[in-house]
C-alpha cells in the first residue's frame, strides 16, 4: 500500500483554507482525497507539484474547514491510480495563536543578534512565559531557519508581548 | 544591508500561529 511520505502543517486552523503539502512516492497524479469525518471540511483544489525529491513527489492540497467544524483529529486518504494511501492524521486545533505588529526593536549588522518583538493573542492562554518562535531569515544566501525561546511580557490574560532575539545571518 | 524575516510562535499544545513578515534593515 502507498503511504504518505510526509506532509505539512499537520493542523487546519477553523475557518480558513489551509494549503497542505504531501509527498507520495509516485510520479501519478492525485486523483482525489478523502478526509474524515468529513462534516465542514472540504478539499477544494489538489495541485501536482513540481517538486520532485527522489522517488517523492511535493503536491499541494487546499482544505476548507468551516467555522462551524468540530475540532479534533481528521484522517486523510490520498486516492491514486494505483490505489488508496494509508490514513495520516491532521488535526482542527479548537483555537490558535493570533500574532501582530511585528517590529524590529534593534538589528545592527555587526551584532550577532537582532531584536525583534510582536503582539500575540492567545484565548486559552496556554503561550506560557518563553514560548517557541520559529523563524526564517534571508538575506542573499540560502535563508537560516531555526527556533528560539521568546519572552512574553503579558498586556492581560491570553494578551501579551512577545521578544524574540534572533541570530543576524 | 537588507533581510526578510518570518516569524511564528507554537503555543504549549504545538499549535502553530499565523505567520508574519518584515523586512530588516541592518544598519
Amino acid at each position: 500500500q502507498l503511504r504518505i511520505e510526509g506532509f505539512f502543517p499537520r493542523q487546519l486552523p477553523l475557518g480558513q483554507a489551509t494549503v497542505i503539502n504531501v509527498a507520495v512516492p509516485s510520479r501519478d497524479a492525485i486523483q482525489g482525497a478523502e478526509i474524515s469525518p468529513s462534516p465542514g471540511v472540504k478539499v477544494s483544489g489538489i495541485k501536482l507539484g513540481q517538486n520532485i525529491q527522489g522517488a517523492l513527489t511535493w503536491s499541494e492540497l487546499t482544505i476548507d474547514v468551516a467555522n462551524d467544524a468540530a475540532p479534533g483529529d481528521r484522517t486523510l486518504v490520498l486516492l491514486m491510480p494505483m490505489g488508496r494511501t494509508a490514513p495520516v492524521t491532521i488535526m482542527i486545533p479548537s483555537h490558535v495563536p493570533r500574532i501582530s505588529e511585528l517590529r524590529i526593536l534593534s538589528a545592527q549588522s555587526n551584532q550577532p543578534t537582532l531584536e525583534a518583538q510582536f503582539a500575540a493573542v492567545d484565548r486559552s492562554a496556554d503561550l506560557g512565559d518563553s514560548p517557541y518562535v520559529w523563524f526564517m531569515i534571508g538575506c542573499d544566501g540560502e535563508p537560516i531557519v531555526g527556533v528560539i525561546n521568546g519572552k512574553v511580557s503579558a498586556r492581560d490574560k491570553g494578551n501579551g508581548v512577545v521578544h524574540a532575539i534572533v541570530p543576524n545571518p | 544591508g537588507k533581510c526578510d524575516l518570518q516569524v511564528r510562535v507554537s503555543d504549549s499544545g504545538g499549535i502553530d500561529s499565523n505567520t508574519l513578515k518584515t523586512i530588516v534593515d541592518f544598519k
